[in-house]
């Protein structure tokens, strides 16, 4: 365990903890996109397939970790989905969720460490999460708008992945580590936010709003 | 040269 692998976690614990306030105290889902949640969960479930393959002890806080992100995004899900469904903006959150999915799992099929079901749904897992943001980007360009709380939320996400790329560069140094798959996909994804940093630096840092087209 | 461990994170 290295800082940037640790906070990167700290981070991706506050954007879900970021949402889930968000939605619980507005009691509303409102510039929030569904569709990127769902994927979320997806890829909790598919990455952490092992938590419910063989159970063990809770023995370590890795295992936690693992079942707090996914009982996170199922929670989020159903508050979007049910709870507070009369506040989803569905008409604006319609960016094609198969046009992500499917290529995430031909893709896995195709390039992968190992050709056996666990190692695939991993790999799956890892591309989709590497596109999973772009129906809630979707979302709020659609809108012209994000709600300061939820462009916190995506500042965490983002920076998630980028600290995992710290934590990639300090292992490959120091632990001669390498995991060229997660690697490649935490980079795409990290890219995909550049727009939004750039948003949020010059703008939500300084206290306005992100309103699009800048 | 570096290895290709298994996946160790999250």
């Amino acid at each position: 365990m290295n800082i940037f692998r640790l906070f990167g976690d700290l981070s991706h614990l506050a954007a879900i903890a970021i949402l889930l306030l968000k939605i619980w105290k507005t009691r509303s889902c409102a510039g929030v996109s569904g569709k990127t949640q769902l994927l979320f969960a997806v890829c909790f479930i598919t990455r952490y397939i092992d938590l419910f393959l063989h159970f063990v002890s809770l023995y370590n806080t890795e295992k936690v970790m693992k079942l707090i992100y996914i009982s996170a995004s199922v929670f989020t899900c159903y508050l979007i989905f049910f709870k507070f469904k009369a506040t989803y903006d569905g008409n604006h959150d319609s960016m094609r969720a198969e046009f992500l999915i499917v290529p995430a799992a031909g893709l896995a099929c195709l390039i992968n460490t190992k050709f056996d079901a666990i190692e695939i749904l991993w790999t799956f897992s890892i591309y989709l999460e590497a596109v999973a943001i772009l129906p809630q980007l979707f979302l709020i360009s659609k809108t012209g708008e994000a709600e300061t709380i939820t462009s916190h939320y995506l500042f965490a996400q983002g920076s998630y992945r980028a600290l995992y790329i710290l934590n990639w560069i300090y292992r490959y140094h120091y632990e001669s580590h390498v995991d060229t798959i997660a690697i490649v996909a935490g980079v795409v994804q990290t890219i995909l936010y550049c727009d939004f940093f750039y948003l949020y630096i010059t703008k939500v840092v300084k206290g306005q709003k992100i309103v699009l087209p800048a | 040269p570096p290895t290709q461990s298994g996946h160790d994170e999250l």
